[in-house]
């Protein structure tokens, strides 16, 4: 479903360019779990960046089911990425001043569906992660676990093929980093949903089906102790 | 240094009162270092925040060196916790428009200090997070972890007498993480600086005096296998 064919990415400050993935080769099957590992700084949420569309690499191709992904035009980007892709981000952006159940719903509005529905699918998303009762809290209302999983909910509500998850735990105690876990494992196994989950720990790593880690700008495999 | 009585805090929305603290009560000596576990959405944030005089209790006490914080007023208030206290926001809360370099300055921008020194201090507390290379780095131009570390920065550079931080590893894998946390640790031994630290990391409360576990809207003492 994914393959990544040598991407490089450089940022420019100053016109100077500071290269932050060099070379990246990435294969990914279908319903596979995948988790990527290493420092801050090393270019993990860069390359997620990169895997969700939301940024362009400076050299390298990216084939999505198959597609060269950036030969398209922006608008016919943004409409498979809808379709296809479920992204929760590292710092969540939530929209301040829609509710909790707004702020899931919000993937759904690019379809053809009924508020009712909309309405429907966000409430039944909401429930999965604990926080019916919150559905009309702001962000600003909720406490940081709570907000992480919200948009946790948000990037499951369109039942993706390819869930991009960076570092969707990392506010959460250890009970409720469970509950997530366990969802997004039942998702990858009985719906097929494929997984890409960037974490820095390692229980969480443990789960996954194999383990990547990014250094120097490049990935590769990690020994799996299962 | 600090000392809570009975504090009891509600939010309410439209009218309706949810207390998320039940009389908490607390003592620390000057010196100690605290940490703080409980499940997401326990009442952990909200507690710090009055503990950094940011937000106001529903009823209760907060002694500040055995000061009674809540009866102050509004200005004193800021003077009292902009030299005493130190704060790392869940969130970062980090000024986009500003470089690294400049939002660590900002707690010493209140005290008598030359442009020179300000930039001088920031800059030293930025090698000591290990960001030194990025000080002009907008907060959008740094990972996660990097603006993590940079609002820690911030939280030091003013020598606080109390540090409260939230979560202050959750962006930061395991080899910075312990970087932080021996630099909390020292300034605790050596400088006497006071903590109270939130984590949902089994390995990061290890490292505290004293944990506490925030339950029912209250603390309690969790048995330490040390
Ligand atoms: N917009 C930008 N302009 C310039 N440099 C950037 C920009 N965004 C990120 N960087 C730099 O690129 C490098 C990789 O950043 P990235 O966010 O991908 O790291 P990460 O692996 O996700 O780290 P973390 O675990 O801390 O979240 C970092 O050194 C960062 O400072
Ligand atoms: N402004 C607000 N208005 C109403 N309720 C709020 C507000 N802020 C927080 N809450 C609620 O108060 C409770 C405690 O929130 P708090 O942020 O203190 O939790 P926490 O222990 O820090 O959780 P986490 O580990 O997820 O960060 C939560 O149920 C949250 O929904
Ligand atoms: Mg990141
Ligand atoms: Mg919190």
């Amino acid at each position: 479903i994914v393959k990544l064919e040598n991407i490089c990415k450089n940022y420019y400050l100053n016109d100077v360019a500071f290269p932050v993935l060099n070379g990246v080769n990435l294969q990914i099957e279908t319903g596979e779990f995948v988790g990527i590992v290493g420092e801050s700084g090393s270019g993990k949420s860069t390359l997620m960046n990169i895997l969700g569309v939301l940024d362009h690499p400076t050299s390298g191709k990216y084939y999505l089911n198959e597609c060269d992904v950036f030969s398209y035009e922006e608008d016919e980007l943004a409409a498979l990425r809808n379709r296809t892709i479920g992204f929760v981000f590292q710092s969540f952006f939530l929209l301040p001043r829609m509710t909790a159940l707004q702020n899931v719903g919000l993937p759904l509005l690019y379809r053809n569906l009924s508020p009712e529905k909309i309405k429907e699918q966000s409430f039944k998303m909401l429930k999965k992660v604990g926080l019916e009762e919150f559905h009309d809290r702001k962000p600003t209302q909720l406490s940081g676990g709570q907000q992480q999983r919200v948009a946790i909910a948000r990037a499951l509500v369109g039942e993706p093929h390819l869930l991009l998850a960076d570092e969707p735990t990392g506010a959460l105690d250890r009970r409720t980093s469970d509950e997530i876990m366990s969802l997004f494992l039942s998702l990858n196994r009985h719906d097929g949903m494929t997984v890409v989950l960037i974490t820095h720990e390692e229980k969480v790593a443990e789960r996954c089906g194999r383990v990547l880690r990014m250094e120097e700008g490049c990935l590769c495999q990690v020994e799996q102790i299962k």
